[in-house]
């Protein structure tokens, strides 16, 4: 494996976004690109990771391998990156180390590491192809905002999603909150869209301390998808440049 | 009430 990619900064944002949700994960390298995928501990949570072919230049993957990395030694190797750092990820066959090299772009430093590789033996989740009933895209600091608004009164987050719009509701002790959510264009400012695209009405229940967890990956994107049926899990999409994404499923809570 | 379910009971091992 080669990956060269031109911000080191974007595979630090990704580990510090997930590394509190799952500790060691096998990063499954093909030609495709580099993907990702682990349950939480309790197995409420998955994770998903695609980190396209295209999002490096170079990439070469000459042979499929599963590179097992524990995340807080990554986040601390990344950490050792500068922000505007270009990073190139270097394996060999049936590797003992992943290899690390950060490159500053105007200045002549470079400097590697070397990362201990674990046996992961990890189970993998088949995905099934859903047409979601709802597919909201909204700012993703406004989810974050959402969420943490209604953590400070409940464990617990109700998601209406009508054709009148999108409502988070909650209901704990010391009282209950909602904010409601309509489509909305902002023409200058596109990332302030909120788009509500539904089939059907749905309405489903979600622990906010996961989503609290997942909207750790803001700053990954402007926007934010979220994609519900009923009854299914959610997913949450932070969108990558070149098709590249980091999702997040949520198992929902159902009635006793 | 409600009970947290969990992933596995909707995506199956590979």
């Amino acid at each position: 494996l080669e990956a060269r990619l031109e911000q080191a900064n974007l595979l630090k944002k990704v580990v510090d976004a997930i590394k509190d949700l799952v500790q060691d994960c096998n990063f499954d390298c093909n030609d495709s690109g580099i993907a990702l995928q682990a349950m939480d501990n309790s197995h409420v949570a998955l994770v998903s990771m695609m980190l396209k072919s295209e999002s490096f230049s170079p990439f070469r993957c000459d042979r499929n391998i599963a590179l097992g990395i524990n995340l807080t030694s990554l986040q601390k190797v990344l950490r050792c990156a500068n922000s505007e750092d270009i990073l190139t990820l270097k394996a060999e066959d049936a590797p003992d180390v992943v290899n690390l090299v950060f490159e500053s772009a105007d200045s002549d430093r470079l400097s590697e590491y070397d990362i201990k590789l674990m046996d992961i033996d990890q189970e993998h989740l088949g995905i099934p192809e859903t047409e979601y009933a709802a597919n909201i895209s909204m700012p993703s600091a406004e989810f974050q905002k959402i969420c943490r608004d209604l953590m400070a009164l409940s464990e617990s987050v109700a998601i209406e999603c009508t054709k009148e719009g999108v409502k988070f509701s909650c209901n704990g002790d010391i009282g209950s909150g909602s904010v409601t959510l309509r489509s909305h264009t902002n023409v200058d400012k596109p990332e302030n869209n909120v788009e509500i695209d539904l089939t059907e009405p749905v309405a489903l229940t979600f622990s906010l301390k996961y989503l609290v967890n997942f909207c750790k990956a803001s700053g990954l994107s402007g926007q934010v998808k979220l994609c519900l049926s009923n009854e299914v899990p959610l997913l949450v999409e932070y969108g990558l440049a070149s098709n590249s994404y980091l999702r997040f499923y949520l198992a929902p809570k159902i009635g006793d | 009430k409600s009970r947290q379910s969990t992933i596995d009971r909707y995506f199956s091992p590979r």
